[in-house]
């Protein structure tokens, strides 16, 4: 593990901390994308099936069970808590996620990284996580005000998949010298769909002007 | 398989 990696999944950590902390402290989950949680819910039950097949560390397992559990717990919120819900801003949530399920299964059909069921749903996850965070920025972009703890939510999903880059990066030279091509293709369009959000994250933060997306 | 080694990360 390197320190490019643990940071990753460390600000990954962070970003459901603070969504948790939002929802949970001021009962609301307004400029929240119900969509988005609902990808992440089926990104990481496609992609940690080998939680029954494969062990690498404790430490593995255990982020694995966090990253299920919370994004679970999230969609529970936003779609049956009482308080919770009724602060959904269902009206802007209007991307629609379905397409990407069926696109990004279709490509992970066409190019799945092994011809085998969980393979397949593999690479399926790893093309639904880089597109998933799209109904969030269609959201926010609609929002007149951003609070800050959806503003910094989202900022952290966007870095954990840049740390991630570098770890990729890291990791080539160091230890698997392997092209990766699925994640990293993946990944980086993952990365840059944040761009425009960063550059606008970073003005507020600079001028000490709450955020806001132009349409 | 080349890409095996890596499926440890998350």
């Amino acid at each position: 593990m390197n320190v490019f990696r643990l940071a990753g999944d460390m600000t990954h950590l962070l970003s459901i901390v603070v969504l948790l902390l939002k929802i949970r402290t001021t009962k609301s989950c307004a400029g929240i994308s119900l969509k988005t949680q609902e990808l992440y819910v089926l990104v990481f039950l496609t992609r940690y099936l080998d939680l029954f097949t494969r062990y690498f560390s404790v430490y593995n397992v255990l982020m694995k069970l966090i990253f299920i559990g919370t994004s679970v717990a999230i969609f529970w919120y936003m779609r049956y808590h009482k308080v919770v819900k009724q602060t959904y801003s269902k009206d802007l949530d209007s991307f629609r996620h379905y397409h990407l399920i069926l696109g990004c299964f279709l490509m992970a059909l066409l190019i799945p990284f092994d011809f085998s069921v969980t393979e397949v749903l593999w690479t399926f996850s790893i093309y639904l996580e880089a597109v998933a965070i799209l109904p969030q920025l269609v959201l926010l972009q609609k929002s007149r005000n951003i609070d800050n703890l959806t503003g910094n939510y989202v900022f952290l999903l966007g870095a954990y998949r840049a740390l991630y880059l570098l770890n990729w990066i890291y990791r080539f030279f160091t230890e698997i010298h392997k092209i990766r091509w699925i994640p990293w293709i993946s990944g980086l369009v993952q990365t840059a769909l944040y761009a425009d959000f960063f550059y606008y994250y970073i003005q507020s933060w600079r001028k000490h002007e709450e955020l806001k997306l132009p349409a | 398989k080349s890409d095996g080694i890596s499926k440890d990360e998350l």
